[in-house]
């Protein structure tokens, strides 16, 4: 039955078993959990290694000896500026506060896409499932194009950056230094653990003088966990000498209808074990944003009476349907809102502004010695007017197929948003804009691209 | 019981291959092989795709030639399963006539079936 226990195969299981449970790199030569391959927890997923066979050098690290010899930290930025003998990472980066981005989410952190084209007949060609491959050794995750560390262009056409893409614009010496550690599923009964090997693999790392300042974020947005969890967010920013952090508490969806609803009590005593658990690792001088819930009764709102992809060649299923198939089946990401009972989605929402006015109490009232809590409303509505305003429908910012994730577009209009209200509200987190960007431009061009 | 998601998988595959052979006009056995004709080489997708079609590819044929639709296809190949006291669980419309009777005629079409014969465990 366990295919593993044969002797040559002991070894491979382990490494796929290690990639699976900490999310790590499938191909990672120098195991230093950055790889040069870009699926299997590849760069799609984490800077791309620029040396894969030495485990010191990797996206994010401190460069070594101001990177001289060699570009130990993958930003594209190295060697000696002929005319001063000034080396180029110390010219062009010290003191400007680099800083990378780590998410640590669920599946819409990891942009969980079903292209709508894969169950569409009537334009099904031979072209329609040319990125299976790819989708599937990503697990169906698209982070390469998510809203906290996409760095390709967007298939959308749509002009918002991610987080990560205006990073590296404020300050290019942040190039490549950004890593998506979301997993389908997570919610906050795995959590802790999810932290626990997060803050191990990495925030322990940054504490060493290797790691550079990483601006992580973890965003269970929407995890529903059936199991009546709830999702957290949280964001951490660590700087060289200093660990700024926030935490994005996107509580979540884990909303089960009522007798399993994560109350007010639960919910406050689980946010403050995982702030007081992160409290005891992050370095004095990180932040805190505790991210509120949105109001989810925009899904039935704006998808119930639409067709589904898969019933619009006959008219024969709407996303009402889906949604009483999936609760029926238990499968259901988000019963709570995903349902005809008015009444259900009433109580989901009123539990979800409780939790959020929960998270304002916490950010209001309690102190911690390693970080500063702040509060901000997760205001989906706000997106859907902005998309509104640009002669958009509602209906076009979630997944076609699950008609439940945010898309691509809701994801940038959302980290765009995010964006704005840290930098007006709290510019020190972001770091400074660095003077010396066009300079590494012109010297190093793309720096390597990613 | 069926696992939620094997039977969400079951639905959206046939859902596919009755589509197929709508729009391109051609039979059930045409559809499928046309669906894996389009999957890549890449992780035997393509391979499996056939596989999977000459495994349950036959009852498929009889079930939706006798036009039956996605949920009583799945239903009576066991990848969705109503235990007893539980929802029926289905995306389309009901059939007119009673689900029972539906699924009996059904089962009854791929009564002598090989695939049948083991659990759907595998």
């Amino acid at each position: 039955a366990d295919i593993c226990v044969l002797p040559f195969l002991a070894k491979i299981c382990q490494k796929i078993k290690r990639t699976i449970t900490n999310s790590v790199p499938f191909r990672d030569v120098d195991s230093d959990n950055y790889s040069v391959s870009p699926t299997l927890r590849g760069y799609h997923w984490r800077g791309r290694d620029c040396n894969d066979s030495d485990e010191m050098a990797y996206p994010g690290r401190r460069p070594d000896r101001w990177d001289e010899h060699r570009d130990s930290n993958c930003n594209g930025i190295w060697g000696v500026d002929p005319k001063d003998g000034i080396p180029y990472e110390k010219k062009f980066c010290e003191g400007s506060e680099p800083r990378g981005i780590v998410l640590l989410g669920d599946s819409a952190g990891a942009h969980f896409h079903i292209p709508p084209e894969w169950i569409t007949a009537s334009q099904m060609s031979l072209k329609s499932f040319f990125n299976l491959p790819t989708a599937l050794t990503d697990e169906l995750d698209w982070p390469q194009l998510s809203g906290a560390t996409g760095f390709l262009n967007a298939t959308s056409g749509i002009k918002e950056n991610s987080i990560y893409l205006h990073l590296r614009k404020r300050n290019r010496c942040n190039h490549r230094d950004y890593q998506n550690i979301s997993k389908n599923g997570a919610s906050s009964q795995n959590l802790e653990t999810f932290i626990e090997r997060y803050v191990e693999e990495v925030v322990l790392e940054a504490g060493i003088p290797t790691h550079c300042p990483t601006f992580t974020f973890l965003n269970f947005t929407v995890q529903c966990d059936p199991s009546g969890g709830r999702g957290f967010g949280m964001c951490m920013h660590l700087c060289c000498n200093l660990v700024r952090s926030f935490l994005f508490l996107l509580t979540n969806r884990g909303i089960d209808p009522v007798p399993k609803m994560t109350t007010p009590e639960q919910f406050y005593s689980k946010v403050m074990e995982t702030l007081k658990y992160l409290n005891a690792r992050l370095p004095k001088g990180s932040h805190v944003i505790l991210y509120g819930l949105p109001d989810g009764t925009f899904l039935w709102d704006h998808l119930h009476s639409r067709y589904h992809p898969l019933g619009q060649l006959n008219g024969d299923v709407t996303y009402g349907q889906l949604y009483a198939f999936l609760s029926c089946l238990q499968v259901s990401p988000c019963h709570g809102w995903m349902t005809a009972n008015e009444t259900l989605r009433t109580l989901t929402s009123q539990r979800a502004a409780q939790l959020s006015n929960t998270l304002k109490k916490i950010a209001t009232s309690q102190k911690f010695t390693s970080f500063r809590l702040y509060y901000v409303d997760f205001d989906f509505q706000e997106i859907i007017r902005k998309w509104q305003k640009r002669g958009g429908q509602p209906w076009q910012l979630l997944e076609p197929v699950d008609g439940f994730h945010p898309n691509e577009v809701a994801l940038l209009l959302l980290a765009d948003n995010l964006w704005d209200k840290v930098r007006l509200q709290w510019p020190q987190v972001l770091g400074k804009e660095n003077p010396f960007n066009a300079q590494i431009e012109q010297v190093f061009g793309d720096q390597g691209g990613h | 019981p069926s696992n939620g998601h094997t039977c969400v998988g079951c639905v959206l595959v046939v859902s596919v291959i009755k589509q197929l052979a709508q729009v391109h006009n051609s039979t059930v056995q045409a559809s499928m092989e046309r669906l894996c004709s389009y999957l890549p080489e890449k992780l035997f997708l393509k391979a499996t795709c056939y596989l999977v079609v000459r495994t349950f590819g036959p009852d498929i044929i009889k079930l939706l030639s006798a036009d039956m639709n996605a949920d009583v296809v799945c239903h009576t190949l066991e990848f969705c399963h109503q235990g007893p006291g539980q929802a029926l669980c289905h995306l389309y419309p009901l059939p007119k006539e009673a689900w029972k009777v539906t699924l009996e005629k059904a089962r009854q079409i791929v009564k002598k079936s090989p695939t049948l014969k083991h659990p759907r465990g595998g």
